[in-house]
Formats: structure tokens, C-alpha cells, sequence
């Protein structure tokens, strides 16, 4: 493993902190989708289900566990917890996933490896993680509320995918026979549907700066 | 399709 791909699933561990911590301290999720935290639960679920059939290592082990039991967690929050879940803007956060999900699927059964139970359901988990994002992003441009913690969550997820992306560049150079043509394609996909999350970030936080102008 | 899938990512 080398130094991108580690420092990749630490950015990603730390998104997941972020936002936790950002929950409970809050005892808030406004300004969360629950649909893309939905959505990555399915990625996970669908993308982890390996655990059961191949070992890699103690750390993939470990880290998968970690991501699973996480998204869960956030979603009992956000539906679930007395307080977080008043806070939720269910009216705002209405993208339609069905809109994801059902051409994520049917492009993981015409465009994969092989054609298998679980090889399918890894190729759908990766497409759809490259959209998972799309609800957020609707949100934020809804709502235009976005606290510092949810900024980080957000920077963190990019580093995340533009250190995956670096990682793959090395392993290109330094393995031989090392190429995952669904896997690039889709990542480089999803960190520029970062880039352009951070676009809207800056617009509404140019916003905010100029409303809160006193007068 | 022949190209071998690496599942060692997460």
C-alpha cells in the first residue's frame, strides 16, 4: 500500500469523523442530505459484501467494518435521533434517487468484468459512488446553509478522491499489470463532480459573506 | 473484460 492510498482512506475516515462529530456536537444535521448518506450506505454495502467471501487484510477488514457500521450511524441520527432528526430539512432534500440508482444498475449489468452476483454488484457500487454526492450538492445550492464543519466534511471527501486518484497514478507507474479501467473512469467522474461541489461552496459562501455586510 | 479486477481498494 503506498502513501496516497493510505493517506486517501485517512482523509476518508476523517470525512466520516467530521460529520459525526459535527452531529453530536450540534446535536444538528441541517444542512445534510440524508439521500447521499442513503446512497453511501448502498455503496458500501453492495461494494463490502467481499467481506464475506475473500480476505485481503486485517486494515481492509477493519476499514470496511468501519465504513458500514459509520453510514449507518449517521442515517439513525439524521432519522432517527430525538433531536438531530427535527433538525433535518426533509422538505429541501428531495432529489429523486431512483434517478441514480436504477442507471447506476443497469449500466453494471451491461459494463463489467464479468458477469456475476457479486462482481456486478462491486461495479454498481462504484458507479453510484461516483453520484452519491448529487443530492448534497442539490441541497447546498437549495438551502445555501453550510457551516464550517460541513465545508471540512466536504474538503475532506475531495482530498479523499484526489489522493485515490494520485494512487492510482503510482500504482500504474510501479505494478506491473495493474490497470482497473470501471474504477478510473468512474473516480475521475466523481472528483469532478467535487470540483464542482466546491464551485457552489465558494458562490454561497461569497453569499453569505456579503449578506452578513452590516449596512 | 479480460482485465483483471482489483478488489484491494476500498
Amino acid at each position: 500500500m503506498n502513501i496516497f492510498r493510505f493517506a486517501g482512506d485517512m482523509t476518508h475516515l476523517c470525512s466520516i469523523i467530521v460529520l459525526l462529530l459535527k452531529i453530536q456536537a450540534t446535536k444538528s444535521c441541517a444542512g445534510l442530505s440524508l439521500r447521499t448518506q442513503e446512497l453511501y450506505a448502498i455503496v458500501f454495502v453492495s461494494r463490502y459484501l467481499d467481506l464475506f467471501f475473500t480476505f485481503i487484510s486485517m486494515y481492509n477488514v477493519i476499514m470496511k467494518l468501519i465504513f458500514i457500521s459509520s453510514s449507518f450511524c449517521i442515517i439513525w441520527y439524521m432519522r432517527c435521533h430525538r433531536i438531530v432528526a427535527q433538525t433535518y430539512d426533509r422538505e429541501q432534500d428531495t432529489f429523486r434517487v431512483a434517478f441514480l440508482v436504477v442507471p447506476c444498475f443497469m449500466l453494471s449489468l451491461m459494463i463489467n468484468h464479468e458477469f456475476s452476483f457479486t462482481e456486478v454488484l462491486w461495479t454498481f457500487s462504484i458507479y453510484l459512488e461516483a453520484v452519491a454526492i448529487l443530492p448534497q450538492l442539490v441541497l447546498l445550492q437549495r438551502t445555501f446553509n453550510i457551516d464550517t464543519l460541513t465545508s471540512n466534511y466536504i474538503f475532506l471527501l475531495g482530498a479523499y478522491r484526489a489522493l485515490y486518484m494520485l494512487n492510482w497514478i503510482y500504482r500504474y507507474f510501479t505494478e506491473r499489470d495493474y490497470s482497473q479501467w470501471i474504477v478510473w473512469t468512474s473516480g475521475t467522474l466523481q472528483t469532478a463532480t467535487y470540483c464542482d461541489f466546491f464551485y457552489y461552496y465558494i458562490l454561497s459562501w461569497r453569499k453569505n459573506e456579503r449578506l452578513s455586510l452590516p449596512s | 473484460a479480460s482485465e483483471p479486477t482489483v478488489k484491494d481498494e476500498l
